[in-house]
């Protein structure tokens, strides 16, 4: 028996707007420790993991650990008539082949349910090992997803380069080139706002920017962006989700050969 | 010529 009541119930829509572009059908996974998700795209060079931690839903029962498979494109169609400001409960069967979404309205005068198809799911669980980056950037989302939007009209990748004087964005195509480069800038008076750059060795590394621009999908989850990078590594780009946990996007670089 | 690495590549199967 799983039981998932969240009062934010935005969050959960969020989170399927901000993956589901990436990767059409994955298995979340249900545990003490909350609702998961580990799920690469179809052509294995970037990798989504999501966790909304128990402690941030309103109820949260599960009985014992349960996989479910989920074609994301449906479950978004379903989350997407739940209201803005509904409450929304997930909730499934040990041995059901469904899962269901029940939406409450904030004044309990409209409640819905939308039963959707669980479906088998191969998916490989990958070990990511704990790392120590090189160099970490905190930046406002909407800055990074702008950067990318603006860079992918010129070229096809993004170099990212962290120095002391900050982290350069490049990319070059058949028009010309661009180079974006974002200083430090922590003494902002509102946090959301700050850029950081926290660097113990010099990066720089090439990705396709049509993943990242995937990755910025996420960036209605939290005013800020992390970026961690190092130079054997995928880059991760962190989406905090207030108080619940996270959405991290893994994307392997591109190299010379 | 650049060449696209996998995740495979860094994170292994557990």
């Amino acid at each position: 028996m799983l039981e998932l009541r969240l009062v934010q119930g935005s969050l959960l829509k969020k989170v399927l707007e901000a993956i589901r572009e990436l990767v059409n059908d994955a298995n979340f996974d249900c545990s003490a420790t909350g609702f998961s998700l580990q799920a690469m795209d179809s052509s294995h060079v970037a990798l989504v993991a999501l966790l909304l931690r128990s402690e941030g839903f309103e109820h949260y029962r599960c009985d014992r650990n349960i996989s479910m498979g989920m074609s994301l494109n449906n479950m978004a169609k379903m989350l997407r008539c739940a209201g803005n400001d509904d409450i929304i409960t997930v909730k499934g069967d040990d041995g059901s082949d469904t899962v269901t979404f029940m939406f409450e309205s904030p004044t309990q005068d409209k409640i819905s349910d939308f039963e959707m198809k669980l479906m088998d799911i191969d998916s490989e669980h990958l070990g990511i090992p704990e790392a120590e980056y090189h160099a970490i950037v905190r930046m406002p989302s909407a800055e990074f997803a702008r950067i990318c939007k603006d860079l992918s009209s010129i070229g096809d990748t993004v170099v990212i380069s962290v120095t002391k004087e900050g982290v350069k964005f490049s990319t070059k195509g058949d028009i010309g080139t661009a180079n974006i480069v974002c200083r430090q800038n922590s003494s902002v008076d509102k946090p959301e706002e700050a850029t950081t750059v926290e660097m113990n060795e010099p990066v720089s590394l090439t990705f396709a920017l049509r993943y990242m621009n995937s990755f910025t999908k996420a960036t209605p989850l939290s005013n800020q962006v992390t970026i961690s990078l190092s130079n054997e590594l995928p880059v991760v780009v962190e989406y905090k989700i207030a108080e619940m946990g996270y959405v991290r996007f893994y994307l392997a670089p591109k190299i010379e050969e | 010529v650049q060449i696209q690495l996998t995740i495979g590549r860094f994170f292994g199967c557990c």
